[in-house]
This record gives C-alpha cells, structure tokens and sequence, in this order.
C-alpha cells in the first residue's frame, strides 16, 4: 500500500474475486445515492483500474468455467 | 471463499457536487471480509482515498486470478494539504498532461494542484476580461488555456478530490504581463534615459490596482477554491530604483531609499484586494521575510532551502498557516535514488509549541518548468513525488526507508499499469501484466 494508511491489518484468509461478478455500489442507507455521479464514476474508473486489462486481455466469462 | 462487492457508505453530507477544501473530510474505514465488504466515509473525499486503497489490495495473480486478503483499514491524512506544483509558464503542458496529472495524484492521495499558471516567459491563461494577455502574452495562439479547458481542468480534479489553487505571481515574474496590458510594468531608465527593458509591475500608478481589482475579480469567479496564490517571490528593485516616477513615488511616501517598503505596499494591497473578493491568499516566503501585513490566515509557502526549519519556526511563531516545499524540489534532478531525500525530510523537525507545529497545514512537491515540459513531466514527477505523497499522508511513524523501497517499486509498476510513466527507482522490472 501507497502511501501507508494510519491504521493497517491484513490477515492471511484469501478471497477470490471474479471480475465478472464484481460489484461496486452505494450501499443502501448511505446518504450519496444512485444521483451521485462523482461516486458513480469513481466506482467505474476503480473497476478498471483493478479489472480492466483482465477484461480486455482475456475476454469474459472464463473465469466463470471454473 | 468469493468477494463479490464493496458497498460504499457515507454517512454525512456527502458533497457528490461540491468542490473539494482545505476542511474537506478524507477519513475512510476499509473491511474487507466474505462475501461483502465495506468502505465507510463521512464525505465523498474520503470515499475516494478509501477506493484508491482497497484497489491497491486487489492482486492478480501470473495465472490471471483475482485475489485479496480480509482486511480492516481505518485511515487519515496526516496534513490536509498535499500538493503538487507545476508550472506552465515556462513551457506549456497540454490539458491532457493536466490529466494524467490529476490522475497520478490520485494514486498517491494528493489533493492539490498548484497551478503556477503564467511566469516571465509566457501568459497562457485566456483572460476573458483582457484578452490581450495572452494574445500578446502567451508562446503562441495554440498555447493558451481557455475557458473551456480551465473548467475541464477543474471538474477532473474535482472528481478525483482535487483541489485547484492558481498562482498568479507578482509583482516580480510578470514580463509576459506586459505585452498584453500597456503601462502594467516599471519600465526601466539607464542615466535617467528610458531603455527598453521593463521590471516589475508599477506599484506608483492607481492604473495598476484598477486592472488588478478586475483581474482578480474574474480570476475569483473561474476558480472556485477558497485559495488564490499571489506569488510575491523574487521582486528584483533595481528597475525600480532607475525610474525617475518610482523615485518621487517613495519620497511622495517616505519609503526613503528601503525598496522592501515599496514592494510591501503593493503585496498588501493587492492582498486587500484578495480580502475584498472574500478569498484568502498563499504567498511565497518572501513577503513574509520582508515584513509585508499579513491578514490572519493568509497561508505562507517556506520554499528556500536554506534554514527551512528555522523559517517554519518563525513563520508558525507568527501566527501564519504555512505549507512546505523547500526539501522537495523535484525539478533539481540528480544521479540516484534522490527519492530517499524527499522522503526523510519532516516537516515537524522545527522548535516550536504544538500549536506552532499544528500551523503546518501541509506541502508540495514543486516541479518547475524550465526543462520540464510534456515529453517529461511524468516519469520526473513519478515516483520521486510519491516519496512527498507519503510524508504527507502517513504517520510521522512511518520512515523505514527499504520497506517504503519494496513498497514504492510495486506501486510505481501499479502506476505504470494504469498508464502512468513513472521512471524506475533502481535496478528491477515489472512483471507482464504492467504491460511495460
């Protein structure tokens, strides 16, 4: 991590994350709703910053086979 | 076990159309657990910084798997100022650069863009109220930022966070000011004969507070930070002191031969007018070492490298807010892992109370343009400037220097996977999927 947050615990358990499944969205009683635009293009942006060359480089659903 | 979404939660004004500020809220919490986690924020700038981190945590495995560790994160910044200086006078830097910019802030949670906007070489800011500016002023008609590229510039980084506070300095570094508003600049006398050259701008002519009045009257609409740079640094007095006018203007004011008076008179009331547009004002060292009134709260920036500490300790012991860019000159380049020198410089290391030290509002990274320019901005700027992102966000704690190393390599090949050409540390690589 970059810069070094305040207060950090990682812990060994793994999740997996299927890029095609992924979501990012407000959560229900959080007081920016589905109007609030910066958010929604944050969400966008963040996806692709994590997935985006997946999606572009392996196309979809394969990681669904599985 | 599966991630399948991160819900994000704000849980006070959110602020979604708001431009961001020096009180803005950045905390964020991060938990990250089966099958849901979460990011709680107070603000959407926090929501932002808390988004950067979690989509730090996501790894890729060789095979292309996806994968994160449970997590719990609860974070802050350490100053809120963290600022990054570029200067688009001495070369012009395409709107995109801009961008990429903005976006390379982001990744390192920096939430200000010092816009040193226009300098001595050229005007490239199209003034709507005086277009000649930079119709004279600027390189040429394709080197200017209108209206429409000023506001595109302000909305990227509002969407990532971003502050943006223009500098328009003066009244030393404004020779491209003249060419575009007659009678602005001292013009300069050899032997009591007028010659060619102009100095700095006329501070004896009402003429010159007029246009300033208006000028800044605009400038306060275009931006919309509470913040505007004024400069101050540098005022060379020896066109000044040849000018016959400027002469009987100082004894008119009984400055005697002390030119620092005269300079002072100028800076205080253009800060006045400043005040009167309900802003607040950044300045340059300078006006503060050369005694200029300063309104309470106008911020101080502690540039000189010399005796830095000692000029935060004077400056805080004033009174004055003041931000940091002296230890990080990022324009000064040098053979080696210079990054390690940005990142030991602390800015607390003065003597002073704590309520001096809680004066220090933050820093920037200054990268000035004199060899900078869009073939070279980036990988210049990063990851040198990552090292100052860091001391301005972390704990002061945080100073181990080879395991911010390790960490910095990985995240300048993150940078450079999302597009960023930031220039390696040392020896190394990164693997394929930074699609070098």
């Amino acid at each position: 991590l970059w810069p070094m947050p305040r207060s950090v615990q990682v812990f060994p358990r793994l999740l997996y994350i299927s890029p095609e499944n992924f979501q990012i969205d407000n959560s229900p009683n959080s007081t920016a709703g589905p109007s609030c635009s910066l958010l929604l293009e944050a969400f966008r942006r963040y996806y692709n910053y994590m997935f985006g060359f997946y999606k572009r480089h392996h196309g979809p659903a394969k990681f669904q086979d599985k | 076990p599966q991630l399948e979404k991160l819900l994000v939660f704000i849980n006070l004004e959110p602020q979604c159309d708001a431009f961001p500020s020096l009180s803005s809220d950045e905390s964020y919490s991060l938990l990250v657990q089966e099958p849901v986690a979460f990011l709680k924020a107070n603000e959407v700038w926090g929501a932002l910084r808390g988004l950067e981190t979690f989509s730090q945590l996501v790894y890729q495995d060789p095979y292309g798997t996806f994968t994160i560790n449970e997590s719990t994160i609860a974070d802050s910044p350490r100053f809120p100022h963290r600022g990054i200086l570029i200067d688009t006078s001495r070369h012009y830097l395409p709107v995109k650069t801009i961008f990429k910019t903005l976006d390379a802030m982001a990744f390192n949670k920096f939430n200000v863009l010092h816009w040193h906007i226009v300098d001595d070489q050229s005007f490239p800011y199209q003034s709507i109220t005086f277009p000649e500016l930079s119709n004279k002023g600027s390189y040429s008609l394709s080197h200017v930022y209108t209206p429409s590229d000023i506001h595109t510039v302000l909305e990227y980084a509002r969407l990532r966070g971003i502050r943006v506070i223009p500098e328009f300095d003066s009244p030393g570094h404004t020779q491209s000011w003249g060419k575009g508003q007659k009678n602005l600049l001292t013009p300069c006398f050899s032997q009591k004969i007028r010659i060619q050259k102009v100095g700095p701008v006329d501070p004896s002519l009402n003429t010159t507070y007029v246009f300033f009045d208006t000028f800044f009257k605009e400038i306060s609409r275009v931006f919309p930070d509470q913040f505007i740079h004024l400069g101050g640094d540098e005022v060379e007095f020896e066109c000044w002191a040849s000018n016959p006018n400027i002469q009987n203007f100082m004894k008119k004011k009984g400055f005697g031969n002390n030119f620092k008076r005269l300079e002072s008179f100028y800076i205080k009331k253009i800060l006045d007018i400043i005040t009167s547009l309900k802003k607040s004002s950044i300045v340059w060292q300078d006006v503060f070492d050369d005694q200029v009134e300063l309104q309470p709260g106008t911020v101080v920036e502690v540039w000189k490298s010399e005796y830095y500490l000692n000029e935060l300790a004077q400056v805080t012991a004033s009174g004055f807010p003041t931000i940091l860019s002296a230890p990080w000159y990022l324009d000064l380049i040098s053979y080696g892992q210079d990054w390690r020198n940005y990142y030991i410089a602390e800015p607390l290391n003065f003597e002073g109370s704590e309520k001096q030290k809680q004066l220090v509002i933050g820093g920037e990274a200054c990268l000035w343009g004199e060899y900078v320019d869009a073939t070279n901005l980036i990988p210049r700027l990063w990851p040198r400037a990552s090292a100052v992102g860091e001391r301005l966000w972390s704990p002061r704690i945080v100073t181990n220097l080879e395991n911010a190393y390790r960490r910095l390599a990985v995240h300048r090949c993150r940078m450079v996977s999302r597009g960023i050409a930031a220039q390696p540390l040392f020896t190394g690589y990164c693997n394929y999927e930074n699609k070098m």
